[in-house]
């Protein structure tokens, strides 16, 4: 049980570190066992670094460069293990335009092997879906769907 | 393996039947606050077997029901059914294409079907096991989630890389 | 000390009835004391119904409505006991473009005998600001201020 | 009364002094994620007395100090200083305008000023207290307290209405 864990967070820590520096352009983070070397039944703490930082701990961190972390999290676990379709509900609200912009450009270069569904007030974000769906209650407390192009 | 079509008739803010077809790819689903955007994904983590009220934001099982508008009166029934692309055999069930059922009554009882065919939640659940679906708690980000994961304990971030391997 | 907080009580329940059914364009709100009558050390409970539906619980809201939910809270308050500045850091992120107008035109509103601080990531509430500071880092890791004007 | 001009000096993200002017209208701060804006506010909290890590995400009090980047040191010393107009005499001071310092050193050590004379937090609470600064719980809005207010006890909120009255 121990080896098998080791491997997997091994991989998982990995991919972390790989995801977090091409959705930040740079910095470092990682994936730290707490107790280390307790395999059998340690837990995984974050750390992370944005580009020119010093400061390492999750909560000294933006809004926003807390999101991107959760997110390099979130897909460094779909990398290792994925799944067949990915609901994703505006996520990237907090996201400034810039952050925004690279998020999408991880969604795209996955989506020939995940299927996304994407909740978003974002144009940005519309405009890189196949299929866009507007949802309207024309009568009140009566939701509705509309299939939408641009 | 992907989802094909969604339809919706009776749960939460959807009093008329409303169906969608989702891209292979990328589907965006826009729109008003409140119009109704994260109850389809309710709907979806429903119909794939999802049993906590928390993470359906309820109360009780029969608050999913359509509860009325002031122009029209609670149902008494709600129903959503998927449909899957199992072209690829994930699904271990001999079927190109895959659509399971749920449907709630106003005491709260659930129907489940598989096919066309009345089955238990327990042989959606395993269904769907295999394939990831519901292995990878990480696959369905709701609305705030995201703080909710940065905000785990050690262990419990242990226990979700546990459970996708 | 009973009658006093019943004063304030239903003073603050006007008001946030008030405020709700402005921000939201209709519906209707409440605070409830729980339990009910005991002024001495009840607590506050609060519903909130908008426009067209019929359900009342906080949790049954949408994120967007739950935001407006609590700004109307939030100003209740600050129309019973205000404060000579308020300090708002992206609050309105989660609002659609009209409720987001709705909330700006409240802000205006207020903004003759309140002053307001408002960190923001969106153009509109950026517009109806007499004066804009742009926080950038040149130097990663390293903040400057710069004042901005349209 | 309202506030006039902030000045930051070697706390969290500025180790250059930036200085602020306040509209008594409306001011917007604008930027990219982690550009500081947050940080504008936390100083603003900090200076008029906040003292619970919490709030101002850190874990002890000199992690506001500037802890250097990739092309500076950290440095020994944080400042802040706030300056409000008082015309309408709501500070209970006699002067027309009021500026409150406080400034942290790498031991932890606080000093507070007021218009320059040096004096005990205490002074800075109990001139502010007046005003409703400080007594208005929901006057200063973080990132994501609004969820929080939302999730507040019945009695948490009960509290919130009579410190303020
Ligand atoms: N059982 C029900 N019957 C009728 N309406 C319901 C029911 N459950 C929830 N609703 C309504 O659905 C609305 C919430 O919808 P939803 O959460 O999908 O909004 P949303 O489109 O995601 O909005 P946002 O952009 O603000 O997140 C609420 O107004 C709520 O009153
Ligand atoms: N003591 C410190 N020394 C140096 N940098 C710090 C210090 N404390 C915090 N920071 C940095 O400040 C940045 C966060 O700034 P802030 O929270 O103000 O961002 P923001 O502009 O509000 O962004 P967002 O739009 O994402 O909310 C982080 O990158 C963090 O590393
Ligand atoms: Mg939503
Ligand atoms: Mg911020």
């Amino acid at each position: 049980i121990a080896h098998r864990f080791k491997e997997s967070f091994d991989a998982l820590r990995e991919r972390f570190k790989s995801r977090f520096e091409s959705l930040f352009g740079g910095g470092e983070a990682d994936l730290l066992l707490i107790p280390e070397d307790d395999w059998v039944s340690g837990g995984i703490e974050v750390i992370a670094r944005p580009p020119g930082r010093r400061v390492k701990y999750l909560s000294g961190l933006s809004g926003g460069e807390r999101t991107l972390t959760g997110i390099a999290l979130i897909f460094s676990l779909l990398d290792y293990r994925p799944s067949p379709f990915v609901v994703l509900d505006e996520v990237e609200a907090p996201l400034d335009e810039a952050n925004a912009a690279r998020f999408i450009r991880m969604l795209k270069g996955l989506s020939d092997r995940m299927q996304f569904i994407v909740v978003t007030h974002q144009r940005l974000t519309m405009e890189a879906a196949d299929v866009i769906y507007g949802i309207t209650m024309e009568e009140p407390g009566a939701s509705v769907a509309v299939s939408l192009k641009f | 393996m992907h989802l094909k079509h969604l339809e919706i008739f009776g749960f939460k803010s959807f009093p008329e039947r409303v169906s969608l077809s989702f891209s292979p790819g990328i589907t965006a689903v826009a729109g008003p606050n409140g119009s109704g955007k994260s109850n389809i994904v309710d709907a979806l983590l429903w119909v794939l077997g999802e049993q906590s009220p928390k993470t359906l934001r309820i109360g009780r099982i029969q608050d999913v029901i359509f509860a009325g508008n002031t122009s029209r009166k609670p149902i008494s029934y709600a129903e959503v059914s998927i449909s899957i692309d199992n072209c690829d055999g994930s699904l271990r069930i001999p079927y190109s294409e895959v659509v399971i059922k749920r449907s709630v009554d106003r005491a709260g009882l659930c129907e489940y079907y598989l096919n066309g065919t009345p089955c238990r939640l327990k042989d959606i659940q395993d269904l769907l096991m295999d394939t990831g679906i519901g292995r990878n708690a990480y696959a369905i980000v709701g609305q705030g989630k995201i703080e909710e994961i940065l905000n785990q304990r050690p262990e419990e971030r242990r226990y979700v890389l546990e459970e996708a391997v």
